[in-house]
């Protein structure tokens, strides 16, 4: 895995903004935050919601922002 | 006013705001409960 | 804090169902399960999505489950 993503989950998610997840960058995370996903908390919430499912996520994830297959799946 | 149910999950955000409701996103499982609340604001 | 509420933070949510947590009785939980709100996490998830707002979070679980004031503070 990514430094990025090691140094997230290395400790509590806190307050950390969305672009603080691995494989979300400056544009996907833009994206995200004018939806209110400005947080990693909140995106953390609509995996949770959608049952943990990896697939529903990065099909989620690739609607709301766009991102391609291999950044949404990160 | 277009029932809130027409607007897309942009326009309630917009209207959240206007309304000064702080909000997450709306999604499907938050989406009523903001309907909801600018109901009660425009009321 | 009710015993019921410390067992649950006492260990990871993990799987656990939606009665699990402090205030959530059998009949609050089914009509949330019906919902999809079947386990402790995807309700975790919906307090995720309301940006950790309690009051929202109240409004919310009133609605979705009929539950009173009293419970769905706590």
């Amino acid at each position: 895995t990514s430094q990025k993503h090691r140094e997230f989950v290395g400790e509590p998610m806190g307050d950390k903004p969305v672009t603080a997840l691995s494989g979300i960058g400056e544009t996907i995370g833009s994206k995200l935050k004018e939806q209110g996903f400005d947080k990693a908390y909140v995106v953390l919430g609509q995996f949770l919601l959608l049952k943990k499912d990896p697939e529903m996520f990065t099909d989620w994830l690739r609607d709301a922002s766009g991102a391609n297959a291999r950044q949404a799946a990160t | 006013m277009a029932s809130l149910s027409n607007k897309s999950a942009e326009e309630i955000g917009e209207l959240l705001d206007e309304y000064g409701i702080k909000h997450g996103p709306v999604v499907e499982s938050t989406r009523r409960l903001y309907e909801k609340k600018l109901k009660e604001a425009m009321a």
